[in-house]
C-alpha cells in the first residue's frame, strides 16, 4: 500500500 | 487598527464551518490586502489557505499587521449568534486582547456585539511555490462532493487520473472497486455544470479521501471548484470567492506500493 506524506515535506518553512 | 465590515456574515460563517474540523486554533493575519489564514491539520496532511482580499470589505481598515490568534470553535459559537443575512463588522485593536464582532441586521434596528478572546499562537508558516500544475479541473463543487462521498464508502484512498481523454477517480477497497470518469463537458444554459480539463501532461496521484470529504465541506461556498495536479505534489483543492478571495486546501498524495 502508499504511504501518506507530508505536507510540510511539500513546502517550506518560513 | 483593523475595521472590517463584510455584507453577509454567511460567508465568514461558512468557511469557518468549512474548515473547523481540519484546524483548531489559528492565525488570521490582517494587514492592508486583507485577512489572511493559513495552518497545517494536526497529522500535517493537509494545508488551509484562506485569503479574503479588502475588496471583499465594505470599507476595509488596517493601519498595521494584526495577527488575531483564535479557537475556531470559539468563533463558530459567535458565528451562530448572527443571523445569515446580518452584516458583520469585525473589529481589533492594534496590539488586541480581543476580536470584536458586530452584527447588523438589514432589516430591523437590532445589532448585536461579541468579543472573542484571543490567543497566542505559534504557528510555522509554509511558503507554497507558485507552481504550473500539469491538469487543472473545473467541475462542479457537489459533483465533486459526490464522488468524494460515493468512493469513500468502498476505500481509504482514491486514485486521480487526468488524461487527455477525461479525468478518473478510481479506488478499491475489501467489498470492490468503484470508479467515476469525467469529460470535459460544455452546459450552455447552465455553465455552472460545465467540466473543463485543461492538460499540458498526463497526471496520476493518490490521495486520502477523508481529507477530500473534509475540503468538500466548503461546497456550500462556491458552485465550482478547481483541482490543480501535477505529478508527485500536494493536489490544490480551490473554491473560488467573490472579489477573488479563496479558500484553498492543499493535500499531500500518497506515494510508494
Amino acid at each position: 500500500s502508499k504511504n501518506q506524506t507530508s505536507i510540510a515535506g511539500f513546502f517550506k518553512k518560513h | 487598527m483593523l475595521e472590517a465590515r463584510l455584507e453577509q456574515a454567511n460567508l465568514l460563517k461558512k468557511v469557518v464551518d468549512a474548515i473547523k474540523d481540519l484546524v483548531q486554533d489559528c492565525n488570521f493575519d490582517c494587514n492592508d490586502s486583507g485577512v489572511a489564514l493559513q495552518a497545517m491539520d494536526n497529522s500535517h496532511v493537509a494545508l488551509v489557505s484562506m485569503m479574503l482580499k479588502a475588496e471583499s470589505f465594505s470599507p476595509f481598515r488596517c493601519d498595521r499587521n494584526i495577527a488575531l490568534g483564535i479557537n475556531l470553535t470559539s468563533l463558530m459559537k459567535v458565528l451562530r449568534c448572527a443571523q445569515n443575512e446580518d452584516i458583520l463588522t469585525l473589529k481589533a485593536e492594534d496590539a488586541p486582547d480581543v476580536v470584536n464582532l458586530v452584527f447588523e441586521s438589514s432589516e430591523s434596528d437590532r445589532l448585536s456585539e461579541y468579543d472573542i478572546k484571543l490567543m497566542d499562537i505559534d504557528q510555522e508558516h509554509l511558503g507554497i511555490p507558485e507552481t504550473e500544475y500539469a491538469a487543472t479541473i473545473t467541475m462542479p463543487s457537489a459533483e465533486f462532493q459526490r464522488i468524494c462521498r460515493d468512493l469513500m464508502a468502498l476505500s481509504e484512498s482514491v486514485a486521480i487520473e487526468a488524461t487527455k481523454d477525461g479525468v478518473k477517480f478510481s479506488c478499491s477497497g475489501d467489498i470492490g472497486n468503484g470508479a467515476v470518469t469525467l469529460r470535459s463537458h460544455t452546459n450552455v444554459e447552465k455553465p455552472d455544470l460545465n467540466v473543463e480539463i485543461a492538460l499540458s501532461e498526463p497526471v496520476a496521484l493518490t490521495f486520502s479521501l477523508k481529507y477530500l470529504v473534509n475540503f468538500c465541506k466548503a461546497s456550500g461556498l462556491s458552485s465550482t471548484v478547481k483541482l490543480c495536479l501535477s505529478n508527485e505534489v500536494p493536489l490544490l483543492v480551490e473554491y473560488g470567492l467573490a472579489s477573488n478571495s479563496y479558500l484553498r486546501f492543499y493535500l499531500a498524495p500518497k506515494i510508494g506500493d
